[in-house]
């Protein structure tokens, strides 16, 4: 059974405990603020109150038999001792969570296997929504695609998915279709589909041809 | 030219701000702290010194005449006037950012158009990344789907993706194919590309399936 360390309860700490936990996953959550420790602790394996910027502490609760350490606090010097000690203890896997991107170079550099950002993630995903309305997703993955809603141009109603060839003549890729007005999603659509009229298409590709698809949808 | 007022320039505020100016947006930014409001004016087109939760002050400043209003604090009293006012003065759009769940619903309720919870989304998406470690992304619109990358299993190899009929057999979908130990990434591949020995497959699929086909490429 998974096993997961995760050290400051804040908004995200907390969160992601719970959402650990929730799928099964041993989770042991610590934090200073014996309030916050109180209020999780039915929601997760163990909560502890306790400086974990202090050494014995992290050697205590066994941090090189857990999967991952979260490390979810946004001072800045906490933060780096804790990380430190995370890797002298040789903790398999550390997370941390950064404020921005010096605070994320020094917290990799002392060991850190994985680093978020999570206000500036946020802010990249909204600004890109914000720049491109009919967006719905981006892939971090692949930061010149986005998903795009939009509604069945005339030109494709009647039309085949195979016939349409849209990876092809478009270079992009229908990842589902939804009928308006309606809850249900058809992921992943077969090449047979007929395309219909009342019919909203989420559609994946490079911005560039997204937006030669959605001047025709209009 | 698109024009975005940002109130409340912490992590989030003014990550959003600056990305806005970058993509040749107009900003407006307003905070409160002297500080923050002239170390990021180099960046965007305007920025303001000023108490928000002041309706004058908002009054001035023509938010009724930009795009999208952004409020970007995490102060429930002040965000709360805040959209109460912007939504009065008859803003076209509101995003806001909230604490949590609650806070949410309130500025809803209020009149924001679209709410964000950054360390909430950070948490539910590094919770997932951990519990399924081949996953590199998944998509907010498609909750049950997430893109996995994996080896190429032998099976596959020397074979055309038209071939392996992936959609219909596996219910899966290949986004992207990556040369090991190179930084070229196909993106859609054709239905003709014959998949090789090092190539790695980043794959769009439901997470059942998913570990199906991770399970055969081990
Ligand atoms: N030395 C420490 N030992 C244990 N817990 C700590 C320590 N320092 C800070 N914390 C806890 O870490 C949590 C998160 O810290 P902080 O509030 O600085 O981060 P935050 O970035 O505002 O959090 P979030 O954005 O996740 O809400 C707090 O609950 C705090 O009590
Ligand atoms: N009434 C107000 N008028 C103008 N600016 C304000 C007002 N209240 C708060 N702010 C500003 O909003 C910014 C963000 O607020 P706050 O620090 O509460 O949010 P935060 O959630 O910690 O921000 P972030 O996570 O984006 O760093 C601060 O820079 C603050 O000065």
């Amino acid at each position: 059974k998974r096993k997961v360390i995760v050290i400051g309860l804040g908004k995200f700490g907390s969160n992601l405990a719970k959402t650990l936990a929730a799928e099964g996953v041993e989770v042991l959550g610590i934090d200073k603020n014996e309030k916050l420790v109180e209020d999780i602790s039915p929601d997760i394996s163990e909560a502890l109150v306790a400086d974990a910027t202090r050494k014995e502490v992290l050697k205590s609760i066994g941090v090189e038999e857990a999967d991952q350490v979260v490390v979810a606090m946004s001072n800045l010097s906490a933060s780096v001792l804790i990380v430190l000690y995370l890797r002298e203890l040789k903790a398999r896997f550390i997370l941390a969570k950064a404020n921005d991107e010096d605070h994320a170079r020094i917290l990799r550099l002392l060991g850190a296997d994985r680093v978020v950002i999570p206000e500036q993630d946020a802010a990249l995903r909204e600004a890109r929504t914000l720049i491109t309305p009919n967006m719905v997703d981006f892939l971090p993955l692949l930061p010149d695609f986005l998903i795009a809603k939009l509604d069945a141009p005339d030109e494709f109603i009647g039309h085949s998915l195979k016939e349409l060839d849209l990876r092809r003549r478009y270079h992009v890729y229908i990842l589902a279709i939804r009928k308006k007005h309606s809850t249900k999603l058809i992921v992943l659509p077969p090449a047979e589909h007929i395309i219909e009229k009342d019919e909203e298409l989420f559609v994946l590709g490079k911005k560039e041809y997204l937006s030669k698809l959605l001047a025709q949808s209009e």
